[in-house]
């Protein structure tokens, strides 16, 4: 059945669209469908994937709070297999709005339901924070991915998502589960990137996933191009570490 | 007079909490009184300046809902005449709280406003989002400083933060200008970098401080022994660069 993983950390500039992209694109190019679904009002995924959010007729704001259907949303890539629901500026409002509105957590969960099926994989790409927009991530998700910055900082706002992430089990989406924690932008020449690890892999045990993402100017470039990393620079360290991750997350799958 | 600089910017991790504690504690080493105030539910200012948030009896969240007193809040730092205004996860629920409490966007303005003149500045570090947490730093800020990282999604959500900027001037806070942008983690080596610094210089002009501040690992160390980079590493690249950018922005005030 499909996989729903919500890319979510408050902590910002993690690499929350960059592994949404570039997981969802592995896995597109393993054969998967693929779908990513921009909820942040940067609309970084929709950039990041070629496409202009000031261009677009419809996005996932008219789909949370104005009905529109998702068919009339959702739009190709360059990357056979993977589609984005993409956002726009707009969905700035959508916090307030949507604090007011009925049925706010499950308005995004109402709009997917129906088309779930289609995909394999649904990359969810959070805002940095734990507002109504991410809970709307967490009430229709199987699970949760954690990028985590190998700096100082990346353990300060952890506590407070996972018990969010409990609170979430406990009052909406029971089958929500932490599924991988993903270590970002490691620099081995660092004392820092080795010490952020150690803890991590020692607090979260197996939940971290054994391949890291260094930090790599490719990755950075990748989204001026409209591109996905493993379209931009196939060889470069940063493709091949994102796709190794795919590999995970997919055997994580068949283990059940 | 006191000015009271936002730092603010929704695109995540560009270094708003880095810029407010280093720009504060150089302006405390030029002699002059600053307060950080932590408007973040991380709280990253506040453990990067050596305080524990889960161990504060009183903090930012209490002032803005709670009508706890300034003086019941404010701490001292390691750095003579550097002050900060705390933040504690219990901030994480203030953007739904705020949405439909009384006189929300002035809460922060209303507690501030006595204490004012204690201080020569007052650096506000906004949380990646242009909700009320921000918008109630906007509401009493003489000045937005918007800092710029030097890669391809800077630009994305600048026009949605200059936008809002114009409408709180309009119907709520007609001192608010837009101050100094400043381009932080340039990394020379790259193609990337000059791209970006070369189409902001274009862009905005004076606006944008010569000083760049460089991708150095000591500034992302200096959190974590809860000390400014003009302590941890005062002859570091990061901290003559912080140095010079402090001089700038006193000079705009000397020139009005
Ligand atoms: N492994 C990497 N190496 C180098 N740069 C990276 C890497 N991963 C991401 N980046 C760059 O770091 C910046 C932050 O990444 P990204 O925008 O994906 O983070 P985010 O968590 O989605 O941010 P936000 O909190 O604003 O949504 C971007 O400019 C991106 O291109
Ligand atoms: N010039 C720099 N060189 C290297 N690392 C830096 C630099 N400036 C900031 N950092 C590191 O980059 C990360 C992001 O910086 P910081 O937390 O200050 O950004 P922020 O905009 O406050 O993030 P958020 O959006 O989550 O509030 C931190 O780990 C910080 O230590
Ligand atoms: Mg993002
Ligand atoms: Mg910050």
């Amino acid at each position: 059945s499909t996989r729903i993983i919500a890319v979510a950390n408050m902590k910002g500039g993690v690499a929350k669209t960059t592994t949404s992209i570039n997981l969802a694109a592995c896995l597109a190019e393993m054969g998967k469908t693929a779908l990513v679904v921009d909820l942040d009002p940067q609309a970084n995924a929709t950039s990041g994937l070629g496409i202009d959010p000031r261009a677009l007729e419809g996005s996932i704001y008219e789909i949370l709070l104005e009905d529109l259907s998702f068919e009339d949303c959702v739009e190709g890539t360059s990357v056979k297999g993977l589609f984005i629901l993409p956002s726009t500026p707009d969905l700035g409002g959508a916090e307030v709005e949507l604090a007011t509105a009925y049925g706010r957590e499950h308005r995004l969960s109402r709009a997917l339901e129906p088309h779930i099926d289609d995909y394999d994989y649904i990359f969810i790409d959070c805002p940095p924070s734990l507002g109504l927009l991410t809970v709307n991530a967490l009430t229709i998700a199987t699970e949760i991915l954690i990028p985590i910055q190998c700096e100082y900082f990346a353990l300060e706002g952890l506590g407070q998502l996972l018990e969010n992430m409990d609170l979430i089990r406990q009052h909406i989406n029971p089958n929500l589960e932490l599924g991988h924690i993903l270590l970002v932008m490691f620099n081995s020449s660092t004392n820092l990137s080795k010490q952020v690890e150690d803890e991590v892999r020692e607090k979260f045990g197996d939940k971290v996933c054994k391949q890291m993402i260094p930090r790599s100017v490719s990755l950075a470039e990748a989204p001026k191009t409209g591109q996905p990393i493993t379209k931009y620079k196939p060889s470069s360290r940063g493709a091949v570490a994102y796709k190794a991750a795919a590999k995970e997350i997919l055997a994580a799958e068949l283990n059940g």
